[in-house]
């Protein structure tokens, strides 16, 4: 069982292995990786042992052969659907981002209650009203929801797109969202982020 | 010595307790707080003990003193001033948001290399030149800066703000930092937020 650090460290390693692929570079070893993810590089060889891949001495790991086995363990391999339900300052930023897409998660639509804004694209997405999603999720079937609304919808949102079939919430709402343990949830809390970076310098 | 997740915690618990006070409620139990943010009783009673807050027994904790004491050790008090560099979508969208202030974190300034978004004003924040940014460091003292530039911009941005007195980066750009020690950054990888939840998804 990988623990939620190693799951992070796994998935900064794809990031630094296809950033090698893009670049022409077909092998690499422990020390090289960990430097890029600045982890020690018994960190990286745990990390790699435990999900099977052990390097060959003094050869090192294949950049492919790595990326495609951590990918395969991450799930990137397959073809992930997101919606998203609020589409405002930030939902508008997370559109327009190409990071999702480079890692198998497409958008399949946005939702959002401002008149103003239905029908309008953004990025490659179109802004739905949310009287249509049900008829969408249930047409669709996405996986996974970013939430986006303000903290006073979102538990609303949640259970409504819950009750739709959705297996996991990437909520941006800086409140806690009460759902069904099926339900996979990560929370992103920007400010409480910048608190602990306060929190580091001041204890230095 | 609090862990990076107590921390974490601490600032769930500081984000509720501000909500309670707002909504007029003086006192709150562990048991209560602990739904809040989706942990245990006997979680939140040790991360409050570790910072010397013992509920009564019966009682509880007086929601006030409960508050400030985390904020106290969050360092929220402190008035923290910030800087952004690289006001692109995502720049644009936390310079609008509302939540770094009331943590006590001020944006002095924002600063990006287009000529068209020079002297435009975000939120309450003036988008200066980079080639102001000495001068303004200099002068305003910032502890923070929030990096929203492109990856390839990261690394030589990092540098330039480190060197000029720069003692906390918040990192928004997918690609690790190399910075001096002394120096504390925090990376929020997005779209490894997203695979994290793939991950826990498929593997229930
Ligand atoms: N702006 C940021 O950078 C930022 C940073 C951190 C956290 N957040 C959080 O992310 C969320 C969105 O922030 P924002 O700045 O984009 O806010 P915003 O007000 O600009 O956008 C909210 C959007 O949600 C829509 N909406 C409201 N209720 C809805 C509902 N029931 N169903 C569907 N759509 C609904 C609104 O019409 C609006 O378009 C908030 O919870 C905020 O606290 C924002
Ligand atoms: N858009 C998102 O929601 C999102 C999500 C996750 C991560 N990111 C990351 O955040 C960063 C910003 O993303 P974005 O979507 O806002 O990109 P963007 O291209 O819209 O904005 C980048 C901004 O940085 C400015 N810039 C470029 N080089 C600079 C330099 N040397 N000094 C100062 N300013 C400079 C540009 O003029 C532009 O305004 C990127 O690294 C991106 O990968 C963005």
């Amino acid at each position: 069982d990988l623990s939620t650090p190693a799951v992070g460290r796994l998935s900064l390693y794809y990031r630094e292995l296809h950033r090698l692929l893009d670049s022409g570079q077909t092998s690499t070893n422990s020390r090289d990786l960990a430097a890029m993810v600045n982890v020690s590089a018994a960190v990286v060889r745990r990390d790699l042992s435990s999900i099977g891949s052990v390097g060959r001495r003094g050869v090192g790991y294949d950049v492919e052969s790595l990326a495609n086995h951590i990918g395969a363990v991450l799930g990137s391999g397959v073809h992930w659907k997101a919606v998203m339900i609020g589409v405002g300052y930030l939902g508008n930023a997370l559109l327009r981002y190409r990071g999702f897409e480079r890692l198998g998660f497409s958008l399949a639509a946005a939702f959002d209650t401002d008149p103003a804004k239905i029908h309008q694209v953004v990025g490659s997405t179109k802004i739905l009203p949310m009287d249509q999603l049900e008829t969408v999720l249930r047409e669709v079937k996405p996986e996974l929801a970013i939430l986006t609304v303000p903290s006073e919808q979102a538990k609303e949102v949640a259970d409504k797109i819950v009750g739709l079939g959705i297996q996991g919430i990437l909520n941006f709402a800086p409140t806690t969202l009460r759902v069904s343990s099926a339900v996979a949830v990560i929370n992103v809390d920007l400010a409480s982020e910048l608190q602990q970076l306060a929190f580091r310098i001041q204890n230095g």
